[in-house]
């Protein structure tokens, strides 16, 4: 079901999804500034991955398979 | 298939249950971890030994929050469970969220066996996969664990690392792994596409495609990961737009959704729909926005179905060719679009006018489901 827009609440909620399964690391500095933020280049690596349509935006299909049950892969395992 | 770089150097593994979900007996948890790890053992040399006490390769344990490897569980739904990539100490265990409600076969919540076998894949040395319908895709999806076969996918990633089962019993024919079907297949035939809420959804086997009118790129996913009652393998489907419903059909049986909810008192009968009781399936469906009805598709005839009355229509079924010129083969899947109806037939799609039944376009399978 498509979602109308996306709250305050789910941007956190995304953000916090990237951390853990696509390894985000907090924005800094203004050479990020300057270029796609890292947070757009991580949805889209995620979208890829998932087979989604890549806007490198949050959007309702990207948060609705962010919201789905899944397997979350311990972080010890990508230090590995 | 991805992996992690590190895998197990031995083939005996050991494994232990450390405790018990309270939301199954001990049999059945018992039940659904050997079996998840025989999913594994069947397709490579590894072979896994129960241990009682002491420290095993595997240890298995069902938790809640934080649990002491600084990978804190979130309560119920989100994360249902993680494993450790192979190694000493933590290394090839796996933890189960006990916030989630586990179960043993139901489809009202989650298959333990479904969710070890996956985590066990991780144990041995597999990350994710960004296949639909491998096991090892990190979301969970409904499927029957009395017949689960691994998926090729996931044979592939495990042989990569271990290489296959010398020691099977060639006199034992197992299943074959399936495959996710693939878009690109110019002989693909499908099994039935319909409308819904502005989607065409095209389906083929235990997967379906969702192609939205604002992208370029279908999107692939299991069909229980929409409908996690649905049945696969469906013969055909349409969507009522008066009733914001979409209808799918296997065998005698047929389901009715609305949004991503099963709709209350189906599945019924194919008799609910009018159909004689000789029909044991249905060949493919197509609901006329115009008219109202909907056309069933058996063999080389079909029947009329008034949607606003319930009933069939008198005079049916006719034969195919009366309705659709030119059409001699059996129809395998309808749907409308902008006005016109297409009208599958292998991997082929005709394009009609259905209000003065000529045939536009021949066309192939990709004119909808693009190849990207």
């Amino acid at each position: 079901v498509p979602l109308s827009e996306v709250s305050v609440e789910d941007e956190s909620f995304a953000k916090n999804y990237l951390k853990k399964f696509f390894n985000l690391t907090e924005e800094e500095g203004p050479a990020v500034r300057r270029g796609i933020s890292p947070v757009n280049k991580k949805l889209a690596e995620m979208q890829r991955f998932f087979g989604l349509q890549i806007t490198g935006s949050l959007d309702a299909d990207t948060l609705a398979m962010m919201k789905k049950p899944r397997c979350g892969v311990p972080d010890e395992q990508v230090a590995r | 298939f991805s992996i992690y770089g590190r895998k197990w150097q031995k083939r005996s593994l050991t494994y232990r249950i450390e405790n018990y979900t309270p939301d199954m007996s001990v049999a059945e948890v018992d039940a659904s971890i050997g079996k998840a790890l025989q999913v594994w053992a069947k397709v490579t040399p590894l072979r896994f030994t129960r241990i009682y006490s002491g420290i095993a390769d595997i240890m298995i344990s069902f938790v809640r929050r934080e649990h002491g490897d600084f990978n804190s569980f979130d309560g119920p739904g989100n994360t249902l469970a993680h494993a450790f990539a192979p190694g000493d100490g933590l290394g090839g265990d796996a933890h189960f969220d006990d916030d989630e409600s586990f179960t043993f076969r139901s489809s009202r919540g989650v298959v333990l066996f479904i969710v070890a076998a996956h985590e066990f894949g991780h144990s041995l040395g597999l990350g994710h996969s960004n296949v639909p319908g491998a096991l090892m895709y990190p979301t969970y999806s409904y499927r029957n664990p009395d017949t689960f076969v691994l998926p090729q996918d996931d044979v592939r990633g495990i042989q990569y690392l271990y290489g296959p089962n010398s020691r099977k019993d060639p006199s034992v024919d197992d299943p074959k792994p399936p495959t996710t079907p693939d878009a690109c297949d110019s002989n693909m035939v499908l099994d039935a596409v319909t409308t819904h809420r502005g989607e065409i959804i095209f389906f083929k086997d235990s997967f379906l495609w969702r192609s939205f009118p604002q992208s370029q790129t279908p999107q692939q996913s299991l069909i229980r990961s929409l409908w996690p009652s649905a049945p696969v393998d469906i013969d055909a489907a349409y969507e009522s737009r008066q009733l914001d419903t979409v209808f799918l059909f296997k065998g005698r049986k047929v389901w009715a959704f609305t949004g991503n909810q099963p709709v209350r008192g189906y599945p019924k009968t194919l008799t609910a729909f009018g159909l004689p009781k000789g029909v044991r399936k249905i060949d493919a469906a197509l609901h006329d926005v115009n008219s109202g009805k909907t056309l069933f598709f058996v063999g080389n005839n079909y029947f009329s179905y008034d949607e606003s009355r319930k009933t069939m229509e008198q005079g049916y079924p006719r034969l195919v060719n009366q309705a659709f010129a030119g059409l001699t083969r059996r129809v395998t899947a309808a749907f409308q679009h902008k006005g016109y109806t297409y009208i599958y037939s292998g991997p082929y799609v005709y394009e009609y006018d259905l209000g003065t039944g000529t045939r536009h376009r021949e066309l192939r399978n990709s004119y909808f489901l693009r190849c990207t």
